[in-house]
């Protein structure tokens, strides 16, 4: 899981059981203490793989967005939630809630894209450097640096600076820093519900930059099944995905639009592996 | 499938927010003391296990 906090942007991603919607109240109460106050929000999310274990307010997305609605200030008014499927795969629907006020709605442009992708089934051989080897004695930082680098993700953006842990006995998550970027990847190796997910920003004038990225992203894992979501102001950075991912082997099954306040387009595709 | 096991798939949270006060506009959210985020993942139920920072953000690892 990972926190990430700018000067008026704090971006929160967890995995498990957590409660993540419970921050929203306290991160409001905080951020007013700064005279600073909430604008926007967005919530995202695939589809839990078991759904059963997961606590209050997640139990369901209409329960998550009676939490959110009930969370946030009146003068976010322009809300919208909605469940974008992917009719091939769907055990891969992208699940999304965006809240902003007045001010957002109206002004909201920006020249970032952001790229969440989730992968399954991944490559077994590939899966197995995510697990610790017992007794190995090291720290989960120390264990976290040798899994980034036997895995290759540091080869991933070699400028970024990759603060990264192992957990044991398997497990991994890092961060990538690289400017006013963030990256993030998160991995659990266990066989039958095997999962990696990668995320980053980018700028849309990065040319092939992202097509790189993704690239090299996705080949640590070798996943059988990928989805992509890709949210932009204004531009269509999602035509570039495919040119990423088809290369790999991994064809385009569905292609999902949708346009929401404060975040403007957000695309959603789903990949499976051509060998399947 | 299993029929139990860790939940890899995420939940993802973004929160942005906006101020006039110019002492804050530099630093905002990042002087948040850490007790006040560790307040927060308490109730999110996980703990901070890493971090790194740039001038532009700071970066966390969580538990979980």
């Amino acid at each position: 899981s990972s926190l990430f906090v700018y000067p008026t942007k704090i971006i929160i991603k967890t995995c498990g059981t957590t409660q993540l919607l419970k921050s929203i109240r306290p991160l409001i109460h905080h951020a007013l203490n700064l005279n600073l106050t909430l604008v926007s929000c967005c919530y995202t999310r695939g589809n839990f793989i078991f759904p059963l274990s997961q606590p209050f307010p997640h139990t369901s997305f209409h329960e998550e967005v009676v939490y959110l609605e009930n969370s946030l200030p009146n003068h976010l008014c322009y809300r919208k939630a909605s469940v974008m499927p992917s009719n091939l795969l769907p055990s891969h629907a992208w699940h999304v809630f965006s809240a902003c006020d007045q001010t957002r709605f109206v002004h909201f442009s920006s020249d970032f894209y952001t790229v969440e992708v989730c992968m399954t089934e991944l490559d077994r051989n590939l899966a197995r450097k995510f697990f610790r080897r017992p007794g190995d004695g090291k720290s989960g930082d120390a264990a976290g640096k040798e899994m980034t680098e036997i895995s290759g993700i540091n080869k991933i953006n070699p400028n970024a600076l990759v603060c990264d842990f192992a957990f044991d006995p398997c497990g991994y998550s890092m961060n990538g820093i690289d400017g006013d970027r963030y990256s993030t990847i998160h991995v659990t190796p266990e066989d039958g519900y095997s999962y990696a997910s990668f995320e980053c920003i980018g700028s849309i004038y990065d040319g092939d930059d992202l097509v790189r990225t993704l690239k090299r992203a996705v080949q640590v894992f070798r996943p059988a099944k990928v989805s992509v979501s890709t949210t932009t102001a204004s531009n269509r950075v999602w035509a570039r995905v495919a040119g990423a991912l088809e290369p790999l082997g991994l064809k385009c099954r569905s292609c999902t639009a949708d346009e929401f306040p404060a975040l403007g387009s957000v695309v959603f595709q789903t990949f499976t592996a051509r060998r399947k | 499938m299993a029929l139990s096991g860790f939940e890899g798939f995420e939940k993802r949270l973004e929160l942005n927010f906006s101020g006039d006060d110019p002492i804050f506009s530099n630093m905002g959210l990042r002087q948040l003391p850490f007790d006040s985020l560790q307040q927060v993942l308490h109730e999110v139920q996980c703990t901070v296990v890493s971090a790194v920072g740039n001038h532009y953000f700071d970066a966390y690892v969580l538990s979980e």
